[in-house]
């Protein structure tokens, strides 16, 4: 697994093996990927994001998170093929090199390493953080729930065992005030990218609330060209919304938040399938499945380039 | 590893918000262990539920008293999982 070529980009991997691989992915390129620690994990796993950097100091720069709900492993595996793909192809990718020379990309691909290592460890179906709930005997915060934007609303419990438990306080994961410092620290962030599985959705803010965002009929554009070029791979359908119209309401999520601290361009995508599998996509479809997503963020990316606000 | 051995994931189709209420009443059972996949929110959308096997009984029986439409997207959770294991086992040897 240290021989980045032959690394196999269409099967699942524990959080050691993708860690090591990233080490060899930087090694590999070393003048365009760095690894960034934004911090630990609750259970003191270091949190990596895979830095994609021609130079410059805080370039305008976008970010994407994989993995925040553990068991949708696709999501994980998506992320690895897209860093290897970021890696190779600049240089050799016209419009890909002309991002790179003008922008940065930050790309964490497991946001919840905790839950990752559990569900290889103790229970394949845990979506959750790992940390203690005070006065609960049951463990974990949805930590898409828990993010600073309509936190305790509609669409998130405020039982600790549920799987959609919001967490005692807006941040009170560490996975997620992690991801927040960077960006806040950071300050350029254009676009904020967040990775799920499955329904084969992509979607933008809000969830908290059903009102319209003041840009969506532009985040909706962009979105269905961004769908549009990912259809045209295998024609896998994807349906465009804001996260409340096309699923339900759900609040305190990683997109509302970014969007709300100025970043328009936030995105979620629902990846693969539509109901034959769910969170258990079996290994052969991940690369099917990254290829697409890949023309699909990557057409979100030329717009953002070619957008500058 | 906690085991799934004879889990189903139901995916359920809606016809009424009467449904959607009933389905949304199913969610506070907690003693059924249901583990909602895509949760009851519109008559629109489908919702998928991991049965633990202990409960599969109770809930297709509550399904089809109710006239709730339903299929069984995965007939044995823990299959798919050796499955899925056997393949990451396979790749790491390869």
């Amino acid at each position: 697994e240290r021989n980045s070529k032959s690394f196999n980009f269409g099967a699942y991997h524990t959080l050691e093996t993708i860690y090591n691989w990233m080490d060899t992915l930087v090694a590999d390129h070393p003048s365009l990927v760095s690894k960034v620690n934004i911090g630990s994990s609750y259970e003191n796993r270091p949190m990596y994001a895979l830095k994609f950097s021609t130079g410059g100091d805080k370039r305008p720069a976008i970010w994407i998170d994989a993995g925040i709900h553990s068991r949708e492993w696709v999501s994980q595996a998506t992320a690895v093929w897209t860093a290897n793909k970021i890696a190779t192809d600049y240089g050799r990718d016209a419009s890909l090199t002309s991002l790179l020379n003008n922008m940065d990309i930050y790309l964490m691909i497991v946001t919840n390493p905790d839950g990752y290592v559990f569900t290889h460890t103790g229970n394949r179906m845990w979506r959750k953080t790992r940390s203690r709930i005070s006065g609960s005997s049951c463990r974990g915060v949805d930590p898409n729930r828990n993010w600073d934007a309509g936190f305790g609303g509609p669409g998130a419990s405020k039982n600790p065992c549920s799987d959609s438990y919001h967490g005692p306080s807006a941040h009170s994961e560490v996975e997620v005030q992690n991801v927040v410092d960077l960006i806040k620290s950071h300050g350029n962030f254009k676009a904020f990218i967040s990775i799920h599985a499955y329904s084969q959705l992509l979607m933008y803010p809000y969830g908290y609330s059903c009102n319209d965002v003041p840009d969506a009929p532009e985040l909706d554009s962009v979105g269905r060209s961004a769908v549009k070029a990912l259809s045209s791979l295998y024609g896998t359908r994807y349906q465009v919304g804001s996260i409340c119209k096309i699923i339900y309401q759900a609040s305190g999520g990683s997109i509302d938040w970014s969007y709300n601290h100025g970043i328009k361009y936030s995105f979620a995508f629902e990846l693969r399938d539509t109901g034959r599998y769910g969170f258990l996509l079996p290994a052969n479809q991940i690369i099917p499945t990254a290829s697409e997503t890949w023309l699909a963020l990557k057409n979100i990316m030329e717009y953002v380039r070619d957008h500058p606000y | 590893q906690t085991l799934f051995i004879g889990d189903q994931v139901l995916r359920i189709t809606v016809k009424s918000e009467e449904q959607l209420g009933l389905l949304q009443s199913l969610e506070e059972e907690q003693d059924l262990e249901l583990d909602f996949w895509l949760h009851p929110i519109s008559s629109d959308l489908p919702v998928d539920i991991r049965v633990p096997f202990a409960s599969l009984q109770t809930v297709k029986v509550f399904l089809e008293s109710n006239d709730i439409p339903y299929s069984v997207m995965i007939k044995d959770v823990q299959e798919v999982l050796d499955k899925e294991q056997s393949d990451m086992e396979a790749n790491t040897m390869r």
